[in-house]
């Protein structure tokens, strides 16, 4: 089945439960239009990348889903240097060998270099022997 | 498919007004 | 595949092309998880009636898709009575016969009694003889 795909050229507010809210600009496609003028649509189906620390789950949103912090450290080395913007995190220049405590979900793991932890952002960062 | 709301749609927007 | 539904728990903006943008309380399904903390998600498909008049083709929106007006007219009757909101707007009671000139997709169709002629809900007229 192939539907008609259709831009809202105005915002709608829902007045009831079996509508869809439109903003001026959504595009949607057309499942089934019914001569009173109402017509099912679905919205279509926006896709990307959003930073997990934005999101938390539908259910049990308290239930942890980090992983285990590894106070032994993963030794791993900076592909890229960044200085810290906030206290708690890390500055390291590329190519410095650090170990990794935990590895969050957020992307930003707390990481050691000789006595100091603090906040790097994983993607700086490559696990050492690759 | 639920049914349609049982009351009519809006008149459309003002974007969107035909003439008679 | 059996995807893990999240919420977004604040707004976020878009940065990139590849991102989505997020509104807190959003519906997302997670289809990839990346450990940078980027998640790639889907946002939760949204489904509902619509008014047609907020909509355009996505294509070609000048694109005349109305059906032909037909002068001659249609015999309808009313199946409930309706007053007049707006000044081009018919007021009718329930069981009036009618006839219907044009059959607008946005379910206000133009009717016709005696010489006065007006927009009509599509929703209250039946087809005469059903």
């Amino acid at each position: 089945i192939i539907l008609q795909t259709y831009r809202a050229i105005a915002d709608y507010e829902k007045s009831s439960g079996s509508e869809m809210a439109l903003a001026a600009g959504d595009v949607v496609d057309v499942v089934e239009k019914s001569e009173s003028g109402w017509w099912f649509c679905q919205m279509k189906t926006k896709r990307g990348w959003v930073p997990a620390s934005f999101l938390e789950p539908l259910d049990s949103p308290d239930e942890a889903e980090e992983p285990e912090p590894n106070y032994a450290g993963e030794p791993y080395v900076t592909i890229k240097a960044y200085s810290a913007v906030e206290e708690d995190e890390m500055s390291l220049l590329e190519g410095e060998t650090i170990e990794v405590i935990h590895k969050l979900l957020d992307g930003w793991w707390v990481v050691r270099k000789d006595d100091v932890t603090g906040y790097f952002p994983s993607m700086y960062l490559q696990k050492s022997g690759q | 498919i639920k049914q349609p709301p049982s009351n009519p749609p809006p008149r459309p927007p003002a974007e969107a007004r035909k003439k008679p």
